[in-house]
C-alpha cells in the first residue's frame, strides 16, 4: 500500500468519519 | 515466471478465498464483544440488514448477468460479508486502540457505515473476480464484457442505494484495516476515490450539497486550506 496517498491525520478514524465522536 | 493474466486473476480469487474460511460466515466471539459493549445491541439490526441486502444483491446480479448466475451472485456476497466482518473487527481494534473506548454503539447502530462497508468489500470481492469468472464460466450469453462493465463501480453504489459522499468514508479505514489487499486491489479502490472526488459525489442529490450548505450557514472562521493540502 505503499502508493496509496493516506491522508487521515492521527487524529482522524471511522468514528468522526461518521460523525462518532 | 510472469503469470498469464487469467493465471494471475486466479491466483488472487485463490488468495481471496484462502483469507476468509467459513467461519467468517459469522462474527468472531472478538467482535461479537464489541457488538455486546454497544449500549445498545447491534447485532440482530447487522443480521437482518444482511439478509435483505443479500437477496437485493443477489436479485440486481442476476438482472446484469443473467438469471443462471445469481448462483455466482449468492457466492459473492458471502465472500463480501466474511470480509466485512473480518474488516469491521481490525478497523474497531485500531479504534479502540486510538480512542480507548471499548463501546462503540452509536457506529455500528449506525446503518450508513454497515452499507458502505459491506459495498467496499464486495467492491473488493467483485473486482477480484471480475477478470475471469464471467469470460471463463460461459455466464455471458454472448454478453461477456457488456456484464462485466455492468458490475463495475458504481454498480454497487446503485444496488444498495448508497451515496458516493459515504462509500467514499470507509475506504482509507478499510485499506488501512486489511493488509492483505494485492497492490491491484488497493489502486482499484484509489481509482473509486477519484471518481467520487471528482464526479460522483457532486451528483445531484449529494449529501454533500447539504453539508457544505450547512457550514456555509454556520459561518467560516477557518481560513481555507491552501490548495497544496
Amino acid at each position: 500500500s505503499h502508493d496509496y496517498h493516506f491522508g487521515l491525520e492521527e487524529h482522524e478514524g471511522i468514528s468522526e468519519l461518521f460523525d462518532c465522536d | 515466471p510472469p503469470q498469464t493474466p487469467i493465471r494471475a486473476a486466479m491466483n488472487s480469487i485463490k488468495m481471496l478465498r484462502g483469507d476468509l474460511p467459513s467461519s467468517g460466515d459469522q462474527p468472531s466471539s472478538n467482535l461479537a464483544t464489541y457488538f455486546k459493549n454497544c449500549t445498545v445491541d447491534p447485532t440482530q439490526g447487522i443480521q437482518k440488514r444482511l439478509e435483505m441486502l443479500g437477496q437485493v444483491f443477489s436479485q440486481k446480479f442476476g438482472e446484469a448477468v443473467g438469471p443462471h448466475c445469481i448462483v455466482y451472485g449468492r457466492e459473492r456476497f458471502t465472500l463480501g460479508v466474511r470480509l466485512y466482518y473480518k474488516v469491521m473487527e481490525a478497523m474497531l481494534e485500531s479504534e479502540e486502540k486510538r480512542l480507548s473506548v471499548q463501546n462503540f454503539s452509536k457506529l455500528l447502530n449506525d446503518s450508513t457505515f454497515h452499507m458502505s462497508l459491506l459495498a467496499c468489500a464486495l467492491e473488493v470481492v467483485m473486482a477480484t473476480y471480475e477478470e475471469s469468472s464471467f469470460k471463463n464460466r460461459g455466464c455471458s450469453h454472448g454478453e461477456g464484457d457488456q456484464a462485466v462493465r455492468d458490475l463495475c463501480f458504481p454498480w454497487i453504489l446503485d444496488v444498495f442505494d448508497l451515496s458516493a459522499f459515504d462509500f467514499y468514508k470507509v475506504i482509507e479505514s478499510f485499506i488501512k484495516a486489511e493488509p492483505t489487499l494485492s497492490k491491484d486491489i488497493i489502486k482499484h479502490l484509489e481509482t473509486c476515490e477519484n471518481l467520487i472526488m471528482e464526479k460522483i459525489a457532486w451528483r445531484t442529490g449529494s449529501p454533500l450539497f447539504e453539508l457544505l450548505k450547512r457550514e456555509h450557514e454556520a459561518g467560516a472562521t477557518e481560513q481555507a486550506e491552501p490548495p497544496a493540502s
